[in-house]
């Protein structure tokens, strides 16, 4: 794992709780915005799972800690989209709480229903760049959420030891975390 | 000169995944096999890559010609290095997919100050 320079993290006094929310979703409307609504709540609840922060959706846009929203080509941070495939989405480190996805890729929630060979897993995506949110920067490990690749109609969403290891670096363990509980295959590498 | 992608006796693309009409990186193929002293149309669209993505120094240094030259394959092994592949200094079919593959826009090194966002 690794952190951003400074390693800068979200800092809050007493139990660290973050708002996020999702903005408009015309931009695929091909999705129910209720399945993208579920499709982030689960990925915000695994990274909680390990870490004692608590992430509450609101509607309060601007109010938010954390801003998703879908976005096509320049849109005004200095990283602009690339069209389909190319560059996925993209996330700033604390405490900006920006997160992009690029409105041009065809997001899937779920591929039985969605047939694009194109098609780019949502909650795979969304998880990775929750880490970005909460301070984590890629990993070389291949198998970790936070390496920076995805291929299409490919889904990756559970965490694995070297992503909790870095987030836990970062915020400490959730009470309720036991390693045990990640993959099988995963606990019986972890170095510690 | 040319590269001979296309000709019968060209590189082996078996390796790379299938591609689809709108990907954003798919030219980046014609590159397959482009070793150190080369000059290949499409290599400078690399390096712009490699720099968008933290494996140049400086993005402000020139990067638009295609020499496949020290600086381009210094990338090339940091990149191949950081993404835990063989490291073989050249474009070959494994490191080609995986800079085909879609990603995310964030950086990968830690060390420059555009990364994610660190400034804004």
């Amino acid at each position: 794992f690794a952190f951003f320079p400074g390693e800068p993290r979200w800092v809050r006094s007493g139990p660290l709780t973050l708002t996020y929310a999702i903005g408009p979703t015309d931009a695929v409307d091909y999705i129910p915005r209720a399945e993208v609504e579920a499709a982030f709540r689960r990925a915000f609840r695994r990274w909680a799972s390990v870490i004692p922060v608590r992430f509450e959706e609101t509607t309060e846009y601007e109010a938010a800690d954390v801003k998703v929203g879908f976005y096509s080509g320049d849109h005004g941070d200095g990283e602009p989209f690339d069209g389909v495939l190319g560059v996925l989405a993209h996330a700033f480190s604390p405490d900006s709480g920006l997160l992009h996805l690029d409105s041009a890729e065809r997001w899937a929630v779920d591929f039985r229903v969605e047939g694009s060979k194109v098609a780019v897993d949502l909650e795979s995506v969304a998880t990775h760049e929750i880490g970005h949110v909460l301070g984590l920067a890629h990993s070389r490990v291949k198998e970790a959420v936070m390496y920076p690749s995805l291929s299409p109609r490919t889904r990756k969403v559970e965490l694995r030891v070297d992503d909790v290891e870095g987030v836990q670096a970062l915020y400490g363990s959730n009470p309720n975390f036991t390693f045990s509980s990640l993959f099988e295959s995963d606990t019986s590498s972890a170095p510690k | 000169r040319p590269f001979p992608a296309n000709q019968p006796d060209g590189p082996d693309r078996s390796h790379l995944p299938p591609g689809h009409r709108d990907d954003t990186w798919r030219s980046f193929e014609r590159l397959l096999d482009a070793k150190r002293g080369t000059h290949i149309p499409g290599i400078g669209d690399l390096k712009r890559y490699f720099a968008r993505f933290g494996y140049f120094p400086s993005p402000t240094s020139n990067l638009t010609d295609n020499a496949f030259d020290s600086r381009f394959e210094s990338a090339l092994t940091l990149y191949q290095t950081r993404l835990g592949l063989p490291v073989t200094s050249k474009l070959d079919a494994r490191t080609l997919s995986q800079i085909m593959t879609p990603r995310c826009g964030v950086p990968d090194s830690v060390n420059l100050n555009r990364t994610g966002g660190v400034q804004r």
